[in-house]
């Protein structure tokens, strides 16, 4: 795609493109499929990434829930590029896909990063109408059926955490946990990657209980933030949510960990504030190069322990 | 093109102390439109913790003089939000 660039920011049609693309280029280790349509009818690509073999455990990893934080998308891309072009040269990188497959969704919130390039940056929920109300689109990490609406989410349609009419009422947030649902036998993992703060986060959010392997997601969180560390010394906080940072219930990282996905994250990447969901282009090398680190890393335990 | 025009909009960082300056913070955002950056919304907002929203333009200088007097810390963290949103796109890459 010609305008596509992995250190840019790219629109949605530009994407769109990209996703065709990198699966026709590389038809071995990528191929694209559609998981649903967005309220405003644009398809949900995936692309599913890994050599053919047979009963393959897989990761999925999702971008862009929230439509203004830029950064998540363009993880997404940078994630797909170094598979592709690191498959055969970099061991780790080779191994894992020979050995699992990874599910990546580019982009939940579609219609909202649309709208954030065309109408308003700072946009960040679904652009879904709501019946009675004036105001527009849910909150997809909100919307899902894990404690739903009960802590730290807005029943107010106006409110920036508005947890929608019902459980998966966005059809973002059903496509994505249709998918996962259909391959719950093969997920192991599931990553969700957002902006703002550093903070690789685990359930709970929607309780201040602990999950019963605490200890061991505690222990992969603060390995793979050393590792995101050690490239640009970015410091990264880790914990459960509720505890770490704020209560928050219908959370993707939560609702995949009750279906039985027991490594289940929430990144959210740079920065602390300096530049907030407006991280300069010149910062999508640094911030992806240290965020695959950790991903590789996640990704590797999970593979080393079936 | 962007409908809006972020000139002059400011983030603001700040650190509410006790229960009181919290209640501020609500006030805020119950007389104007304020945009909460970190946490997501201000009922999650919490005695200590860092606080980042965003304010049009016309507000600043209200709300400034409000943190001033309620004697909360806070910094500016984004001047004019728009000068921000060009600079996001300072890439050299292509």
């Amino acid at each position: 795609t010609a305008s596509h660039s992995y250190e840019k920011y790219n629109n949605w049609d530009t994407i769109a493109a990209w996703t065709a693309d990198i699966a026709a280029q590389n038809p071995d280790l990528v191929s694209r499929s559609v998981i649903g349509e967005t309220y405003e009818g644009r398809p949900m690509y995936l692309l599913k990434m890994g050599k053919s073999a047979p009963n393959k455990k897989a990761i999925f990893m999702d971008c862009g829930f929230h439509a203004r934080e830029w950064i998540s998308p363009a993880f997404c891309q940078w994630f797909v590029k170094e598979a592709v072009e690191t498959y055969g040269k970099d061991t780790v990188m080779t191994t894992l896909l020979d050995k699992l497959d990874f599910y990546v969704l580019p982009i939940v919130n579609i219609d909202g990063y649309v709208y954030t390039w065309t109408n308003d940056r700072m946009w960040r929920k679904t652009r879904s109408k709501n019946p009675g109300s004036i105001c527009i689109g849910t909150d997809p990490n909100r919307n899902l059926d894990a404690g739903w609406c009960t802590l730290g989410a807005s029943t107010s349609p106006c409110s920036s955490t508005y947890c929608g009419s019902a459980p998966e009422s966005e059809k973002e947030t059903k496509a994505l946990a249709d998918f996962i649902r259909g391959h719950l036998s093969t997920i192991k993992a599931y990553l969700t990657i957002h902006s703002y703060s550093q903070l690789l986060l685990f359930p709970y959010s929607y309780t201040y209980d602990l999950p019963p392997n605490y200890q061991e997601l505690n222990s992969i969180a603060k390995a793979a933030s050393k590792e995101l560390a050690s490239l640009h010394n970015t410091r990264y906080t880790y914990g459960p949510g509720a505890k770490t940072i704020y209560p928050a219930a219908g959370g993707s990282d939560d609702w995949a960990y009750d279906q039985g996905i027991k490594y289940s994250f929430t990144f959210e990447l740079r920065d602390t504030g300096r530049y907030g969901f407006l991280l300069p282009e010149s910062q999508i090398k640094p911030t992806c190069e240290e965020t695959l680190l950790a991903v590789k890393y996640i990704a590797n335990y999970v593979l080393e322990h079936p | 093109l962007q409908d809006h025009s972020f000139d002059g909009q400011k983030v603001f960082r700040v650190l509410p102390q006790n229960d009181e300056q919290v209640e501020i913070l609500n006030f805020l955002a119950s007389i104007m439109e304020v945009d909460f950056w970190q946490p997501d919304s201000v009922t999650l907002v919490r005695p200590n913790m860092q606080v980042d929203f965003r304010i049009e333009a016309e507000k600043s200088f209200e709300v400034e003089d409000l943190l001033k007097e309620s004697g909360m810390e806070y910094q500016v963290l984004i001047d004019n939000l728009q000068a921000a949103m060009d600079a996001q796109f300072d890439s050299k890459a292509r």
